[in-house]
């Protein structure tokens, strides 16, 4: 479902070129549970914001889903994105002044899908917070803003689901409880990509792809436990 | 140094009462070396808030180094907080126009001490940032965010050191990096709080404070490794 060949990505500041990603290619074949590991800065989310139809690379090619992603117009990648992806972010990307609840509704009025009131109590009720669903970002405390970006990635019911740092603000066993969301809707047939600097959360994984300095390190497979 | 009696937070969400923190008591020495933990939403950042008198309790007393801290002015208690604390928060709160060295730079601004380039820079190297000194926060990863928000806290020498998560999104190996950092400063005489929720980095301290439902659960020393 996804093939990167190549890929690329230079940020431009002012006169200096920043080489985040150097010549990346792998493919993930649908159903996949793929866990992204590396050092800080190594590239990880400028990866995934280019194969989540985010951003545009500088070089190379990414086909997802047989469409050639890399060269679409911005109102194609967003059309694609928001009826086939579940991003949940590194800084999570919640609009201040919405309630959890609003938050979590957001993609289902992006893509002209009629408000499903029970999609996002359902949604809200799997990562824990019911009780909170009328606070806004700045009245929860992190790991709970993190829950609601959560939720909002899941209420669609996408096929390709990516997480950059899904557990980072929680405990063991709430990032236990989020994994378990993952492994269920990767059961379920859902392709899977979650960054991770966490070596326990990778294990819920059966496929490790480490970067380094912008570059593939190593693609391997996470033994049976 | 902190002296926390049955300390108590209750945040009004219009004609509701969110309690987060129920009644903690708890004192730590000067240059102790203390983990903070417990599962999300069971009070943690609102005691470091409170403690790093950044807001108010809303029952108990907290006394910092002598001082009642919980019954002085806004103002008053800003003044305390830029000469004696340096803050890591869990949300980085980098002011995202200016660059990574101006960030830095930022606590000297405001406790009127004059600018020390040289501070900024031992400060950018000793979280492994020289490259990135000109990066605005949005031209920074997650993790080198973050690393900038442990700088800023480190810069103006502050004897105490609280930390919300500061490697929660970085890998192991930055991660290690950071805590040696803080080892150190614990060794030179400063006092070092940090939240963390991952095992691996609280054994770098001497004692682990969990937290549950906003109570304090067990308050015990970490065992020689
Ligand atoms: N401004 C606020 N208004 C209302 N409720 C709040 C506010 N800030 C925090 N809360 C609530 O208080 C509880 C404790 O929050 P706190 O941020 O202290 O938790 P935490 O232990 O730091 O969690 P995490 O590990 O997820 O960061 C949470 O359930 C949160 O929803
Ligand atoms: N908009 C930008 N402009 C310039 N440089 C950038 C920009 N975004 C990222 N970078 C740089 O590109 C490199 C890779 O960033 P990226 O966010 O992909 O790293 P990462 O692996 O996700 O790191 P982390 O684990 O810390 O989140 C970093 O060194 C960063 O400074
Ligand atoms: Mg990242
Ligand atoms: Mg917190």
């Amino acid at each position: 479902v996804i093939e990167v060949k190549d890929l690329k990505k230079t940020y431009r500041l002012g006169s200096v070129d920043v080489p985040a990603l150097n010549g990346v290619s792998f493919s993930v074949e649908e159903g996949e549970f793929v866990a992204i590991m590396g050092p800080s800065g190594s590239g990880k989310s400028t990866l995934m914001n280019l194969i989540g139809c985010l951003d545009r690379p500088t070089g190379g090619s990414y086909i997802l889903d047989g469409t050639d992603a890399s060269r679409l117009s911005d109102a194609a990648r967003a059309g694609i994105r928001n009826r086939k992806i579940g991003f949940v972010f590194q800084s999570f990307n919640l609009l201040p002044k919405l309630s959890a609840f609003k938050n979590i509704m957001l993609p289902m009025m992006y893509s002209g899908e009629r408000k499903d009131v029970n999609a996002v109590k359902h949604a809200l009720e799997a990562v824990g917070l019911t009780k909170r669903s009328h606070h806004t970002p700045m009245q929860l405390s992190g790991g709970e803003q993190q829950r609601v970006a959560i939720a909002r990635a899941l209420v669609n019911d996408p096929p390709i689901l990516f997480g950059d740092e899904p557990t980072g603000n929680l405990d063991t066993a709430t990032g236990a409880e989020i994994m378990a969301i993952f492994q269920k809707l990767n059961s379920e047939g859902k392709t899977v990509i979650i960054i991770t600097h966490e070596p326990e959360i990778a294990q819920h994984c059966k496929r490790i792809l480490r970067f380094r300095d912008g570059l593939l390190e190593s693609d391997e497979l996470v033994e049976e436990q």
